[in-house]
């Protein structure tokens, strides 16, 4: 895509849009959510109520936590947990006309942070992988 | 700490050193792995050899899995594997003399980096959270 200066460059330009990001919603069977996090490799996901409003993120942690937790380590009883249960419920988020340094700011403290509108429905992700790639652009300008 | 200009910055001005990095070593059972995981709270770290060498890293991700794989989830199994059995032995690896260029290129990909002098004996880690505060530090520049 066409270079854009530093200053010019907004969330939008940078984040991986709804549609590529893997995530669970709110009422999922804590089992569910497990696969999803081994099918697609993410160490943690958004997590979406039905609206598709951004609610939370689960991680891999989470999961194996419950495992260690539970009693005999029956895996099965994943699946009497809902995601809702153990998911991380305060979680960071921009809009997509932030500017560059604010998603920067925004990544320092947490691998992704997620995308939503005014009205916190969910749009993607920025990830530090972008912001990084970015700066090494910006670099060899 | 009194202020560098990019390109005087290296590695080791933004690395944390090996001290303060958690780690396990290739023969401790799989089991402690997991201890050093959950109780440092860090999704994945170094793996050394006796004489403090880098071989590799171990995640959360391999340990769930072997969890989820194991007949009857018994977790206890996990003694009976070692850490070299199931680490990622083909780890990139930068040393401290590196330009700060180069150490952003290096956690493009990964969300740390292990730091290592010209023999491959581990000096510590060099993680995406370093350099993003260096780039927001030369932002307000
Ligand atoms: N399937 C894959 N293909 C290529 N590279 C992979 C990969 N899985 C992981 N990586 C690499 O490992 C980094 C850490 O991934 P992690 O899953 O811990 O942490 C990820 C994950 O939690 C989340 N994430 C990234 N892409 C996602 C997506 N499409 N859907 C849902 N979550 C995503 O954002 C975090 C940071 O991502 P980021 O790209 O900065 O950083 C990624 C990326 O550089
Ligand atoms: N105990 C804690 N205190 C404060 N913040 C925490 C934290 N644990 C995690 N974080 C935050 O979450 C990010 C991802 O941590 P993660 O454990 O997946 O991934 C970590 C971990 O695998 C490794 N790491 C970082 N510090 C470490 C240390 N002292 N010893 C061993 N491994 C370390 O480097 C990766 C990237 O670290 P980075 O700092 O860029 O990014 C960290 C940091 O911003």
């Amino acid at each position: 895509r066409e270079y854009k200066k530093l200053e010019e460059i907004t969330v939008e330009d940078l984040m991986i849009p709804s549609e590529k990001v893997a995530h669970v919603m709110l009422n999922n069977p804590l089992e569910h959510a497990l696969l999803v996090l081994t099918r697609s490799g993410y160490f943690a996901v958004p997590v979406l109520d039905p609206e598709n409003k951004l609610v939370g993120t689960i991680s891999k942690t989470v999961i194996l936590d419950q495992i260690l937790g539970i009693e005999g380590y029956e895996v099965e009883k994943l699946s009497h947990l809902l995601v809702s249960d153990v998911m991380e419920k305060d979680v960071p988020s921009i809009t997509k006309t932030a500017s560059f340094i604010d998603g920067l700011k925004s990544v320092i403290d947490e691998p992704f942070v997620s995308v939503v509108d005014e009205e916190g429905y969910f749009e993607g992700i920025l990830t530090r992988r972008a912001i990084l790639k970015q700066v090494k652009r910006e670099y060899y300008q």
